[in-house]
Protein backbone atom coordinates (compact mmCIF):
# COMPACT_ATOMS: atom_id res chain seq x y z
CA UNK A 1 0.00 0.00 0.00
CA UNK A 2 1.54 2.77 -0.87
CA UNK A 3 -0.91 5.81 -0.15
CA UNK A 4 0.00 8.69 2.48
CA UNK A 5 -0.88 7.65 6.33
CA UNK A 6 -3.88 10.11 7.57
CA UNK A 7 -3.08 11.81 10.58
CA UNK A 8 -4.72 14.57 12.18
CA UNK A 9 -3.65 18.05 11.51
CA UNK A 10 -2.00 20.70 13.91
CA UNK A 11 -4.75 21.84 16.26
CA UNK A 12 -7.35 19.04 15.34
CA UNK A 13 -8.82 16.76 17.70
CA UNK A 14 -7.53 13.11 17.08
CA UNK A 15 -10.05 10.23 17.09
CA UNK A 16 -9.08 6.89 18.73
CA UNK A 17 -9.48 5.16 15.38
CA UNK A 18 -9.39 6.12 11.69
CA UNK A 19 -11.84 5.56 9.78
CA UNK A 20 -13.42 5.12 5.91
CA UNK A 21 -16.29 6.39 3.95
CA UNK A 22 -17.56 4.28 1.46
CA UNK A 23 -20.51 4.34 -0.36
CA UNK A 24 -22.23 1.98 -3.21
CA UNK A 25 -25.04 1.42 -4.98
CA UNK A 26 -26.54 -1.78 -7.03
CA UNK A 27 -26.55 -1.71 -10.61
CA UNK A 28 -30.29 -2.27 -11.69
CA UNK A 29 -30.50 -6.04 -13.90
CA UNK A 30 -27.02 -6.79 -12.13
CA UNK A 31 -25.82 -10.32 -10.21
CA UNK A 32 -25.66 -10.23 -6.80
CA UNK A 33 -22.48 -11.55 -6.22
CA UNK A 34 -19.32 -10.98 -3.46
CA UNK A 35 -17.17 -9.82 -6.29
CA UNK A 36 -19.76 -7.47 -7.81
CA UNK A 37 -20.58 -6.27 -4.65
CA UNK A 38 -16.84 -5.10 -3.99
CA UNK A 39 -16.27 -3.72 -7.26
CA UNK A 40 -19.39 -1.56 -6.32
CA UNK A 41 -17.51 -0.22 -3.34
CA UNK A 42 -16.68 2.98 -3.42
CA UNK A 43 -13.78 5.09 -0.38
CA UNK A 44 -14.76 8.72 -0.59
CA UNK A 45 -12.45 9.28 2.22
CA UNK A 46 -10.31 8.98 5.01
CA UNK A 47 -10.16 11.35 8.23
CA UNK A 48 -8.49 10.95 11.79
CA UNK A 49 -9.47 13.68 13.53
CA UNK A 50 -13.04 15.21 14.30
CA UNK A 51 -12.03 18.22 11.99
CA UNK A 52 -11.12 15.63 9.09
CA UNK A 53 -14.60 14.11 9.56
CA UNK A 54 -16.63 16.86 9.07
CA UNK A 55 -14.73 17.82 6.31
CA UNK A 56 -15.37 15.04 4.45
CA UNK A 57 -19.31 14.66 6.51
CA UNK A 58 -20.30 17.96 5.58
CA UNK A 59 -19.61 17.67 1.73
CA UNK A 60 -21.79 13.96 1.05
CA UNK A 61 -25.42 13.86 0.62
CA UNK A 62 -27.45 12.86 3.82
CA UNK A 63 -28.65 9.47 3.50
CA UNK A 64 -32.19 10.54 3.61
CA UNK A 65 -31.68 12.29 0.27
CA UNK A 66 -30.10 9.73 -1.88
CA UNK A 67 -32.82 7.70 -4.07
CA UNK A 68 -32.56 4.17 -5.55
CA UNK A 69 -30.69 1.63 -3.86
CA UNK A 70 -27.51 3.23 -2.34
CA UNK A 71 -25.64 2.27 1.04
CA UNK A 72 -23.13 4.57 2.72
CA UNK A 73 -20.14 2.54 5.20
CA UNK A 74 -18.30 3.69 7.76
CA UNK A 75 -15.53 1.33 8.54
CA UNK A 76 -12.08 1.64 10.81
CA UNK A 77 -9.72 1.98 8.04
CA UNK A 78 -8.16 -1.12 7.41
CA UNK A 79 -11.36 -2.91 7.85
CA UNK A 80 -13.49 -3.44 4.28
CA UNK A 81 -17.04 -3.32 4.39
CA UNK A 82 -17.32 -7.20 3.41
CA UNK A 83 -18.64 -10.07 5.43
CA UNK A 84 -15.49 -11.96 4.62
CA UNK A 85 -12.81 -9.24 5.68
CA UNK A 86 -10.98 -10.92 8.66
CA UNK A 87 -12.47 -8.66 11.06
CA UNK A 88 -15.74 -9.19 10.44
CA UNK A 89 -15.19 -12.76 9.38
CA UNK A 90 -16.29 -14.44 12.69
CA UNK A 91 -18.68 -11.13 13.50
CA UNK A 92 -22.02 -10.17 12.94
CA UNK A 93 -24.34 -6.69 13.36
CA UNK A 94 -27.38 -5.01 15.00
CA UNK A 95 -29.72 -3.93 12.16
CA UNK A 96 -32.56 -1.74 13.12
CA UNK A 97 -35.28 -1.09 10.19
CA UNK A 98 -36.09 2.27 10.03
CA UNK A 99 -39.14 4.02 9.09
CA UNK A 100 -38.71 6.54 5.69
CA UNK A 101 -37.75 9.50 6.83
CA UNK A 102 -35.40 8.64 9.96
CA UNK A 103 -31.96 7.55 8.58
CA UNK A 104 -30.26 11.05 8.15
CA UNK A 105 -31.09 11.39 12.08
CA UNK A 106 -30.25 8.11 12.78
CA UNK A 107 -27.30 7.97 10.90
CA UNK A 108 -25.90 10.79 12.33
CA UNK A 109 -26.25 9.24 15.65
CA UNK A 110 -24.52 6.63 15.17
CA UNK A 111 -21.94 7.97 13.24
CA UNK A 112 -21.36 10.73 16.57
CA UNK A 113 -21.55 7.85 18.68
CA UNK A 114 -19.03 5.57 16.90
CA UNK A 115 -16.34 7.98 16.36
CA UNK A 116 -16.73 9.69 19.50
CA UNK A 117 -16.29 6.06 21.34
CA UNK A 118 -19.44 5.33 23.37
CA UNK A 119 -19.34 2.00 22.92
CA UNK A 120 -16.75 1.16 25.30
CA UNK A 121 -16.63 -2.55 23.94
CA UNK A 122 -12.90 -2.21 23.73
CA UNK A 123 -11.57 -3.35 19.94
CA UNK A 124 -15.48 -4.67 18.68
CA UNK A 125 -16.78 -1.99 16.60
CA UNK A 126 -15.96 -2.70 12.82
CA UNK A 127 -17.98 -0.68 11.11
CA UNK A 128 -21.61 0.70 10.58
CA UNK A 129 -24.09 0.85 7.23
CA UNK A 130 -26.76 2.66 6.37
CA UNK A 131 -28.98 1.14 3.15
CA UNK A 132 -31.32 2.89 1.27
CA UNK A 133 -33.89 1.35 0.38
CA UNK A 134 -37.57 2.06 -1.49
CA UNK A 135 -39.95 1.25 1.38
CA UNK A 136 -37.70 1.25 4.16
CA UNK A 137 -33.89 2.38 5.41
CA UNK A 138 -32.03 0.07 7.26
CA UNK A 139 -29.53 0.93 9.95
CA UNK A 140 -27.04 -1.99 10.70
CA UNK A 141 -23.13 -1.74 13.06
CA UNK A 142 -20.78 -4.47 13.11
CA UNK A 143 -18.70 -5.91 15.62
CA UNK A 144 -16.01 -8.44 15.97
CA UNK A 145 -17.41 -11.07 17.55
CA UNK A 146 -20.62 -12.57 17.37
CA UNK A 147 -20.50 -15.21 20.06
CA UNK A 148 -19.49 -12.90 22.56
CA UNK A 149 -22.88 -12.06 23.79
CA UNK A 150 -21.99 -9.97 27.09
CA UNK A 151 -20.04 -7.47 24.15
CA UNK A 152 -23.43 -8.00 21.81
CA UNK A 153 -25.97 -6.79 24.53
CA UNK A 154 -23.97 -3.86 25.68
CA UNK A 155 -23.90 -2.55 21.75
CA UNK A 156 -27.30 -3.13 21.66
CA UNK A 157 -28.18 -1.52 24.68
CA UNK A 158 -25.74 1.73 23.71
CA UNK A 159 -27.76 1.93 19.92
CA UNK A 160 -30.92 2.09 21.54
CA UNK A 161 -29.85 4.73 23.89
CA UNK A 162 -27.70 6.85 21.01
CA UNK A 163 -30.96 6.78 18.54
CA UNK A 164 -33.36 6.92 20.87
CA UNK A 165 -36.33 5.56 18.73
CA UNK A 166 -39.70 4.33 19.75
CA UNK A 167 -39.84 1.59 22.46
CA UNK A 168 -41.23 -0.92 20.39
CA UNK A 169 -38.44 -0.29 17.50
CA UNK A 170 -37.31 -4.46 16.76
CA UNK A 171 -33.67 -5.00 16.32
CA UNK A 172 -32.43 -8.02 15.22
CA UNK A 173 -29.05 -9.59 15.98
CA UNK A 174 -27.28 -11.61 12.65
CA UNK A 175 -23.86 -13.33 12.18
CA UNK A 176 -21.95 -12.93 9.10
CA UNK A 177 -21.67 -16.45 8.81
CA UNK A 178 -25.62 -16.63 8.87
CA UNK A 179 -25.40 -14.45 5.92
CA UNK A 180 -23.33 -16.12 3.82
CA UNK A 181 -24.68 -19.57 4.17
CA UNK A 182 -28.39 -17.84 3.67
CA UNK A 183 -27.12 -15.38 0.69
CA UNK A 184 -28.82 -12.47 2.05
CA UNK A 185 -28.27 -9.02 1.52
CA UNK A 186 -30.19 -5.73 1.84
CA UNK B 1 -5.18 2.78 27.39
CA UNK B 2 -6.85 6.35 27.87
CA UNK B 3 -9.29 6.19 25.01
CA UNK B 4 -9.94 8.92 23.03
CA UNK B 5 -13.80 9.80 23.82
CA UNK B 6 -16.01 12.70 22.22
CA UNK B 7 -19.54 13.18 23.41
CA UNK B 8 -22.09 14.58 20.79
CA UNK B 9 -22.21 18.51 21.94
CA UNK B 10 -19.12 18.64 21.63
CA UNK B 11 -18.85 16.99 18.08
CA UNK B 12 -21.28 19.62 17.26
CA UNK B 13 -19.17 22.57 18.39
CA UNK B 14 -16.70 21.28 16.37
CA UNK B 15 -18.82 21.25 13.64
CA UNK B 16 -18.43 25.08 12.94
CA UNK B 17 -14.90 25.63 13.93
CA UNK B 18 -13.00 26.93 10.61
CA UNK B 19 -10.79 23.57 10.79
CA UNK B 20 -13.69 21.60 9.71
CA UNK B 21 -14.42 23.19 6.47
Amino acid sequence: ESRPVVKPGKGEHPLQFNYCFWFSRRTPGKQTSSSSYDQNLKNIGTFASVEQFFANYSHIARPGDLSGHSDYHLFKEGVRPMWEDDANKNGGKWIVRLKKGLASRCWENLVFAMIGEQFMVGEEICGAVISIRYQEDILSLWNRTAHDQQTTSRIRDTLKRILNLPPNTIMEYKKHSESLSDNSSF
Amino acid sequence: GTRIVYERHFLMQCRNSPLAK
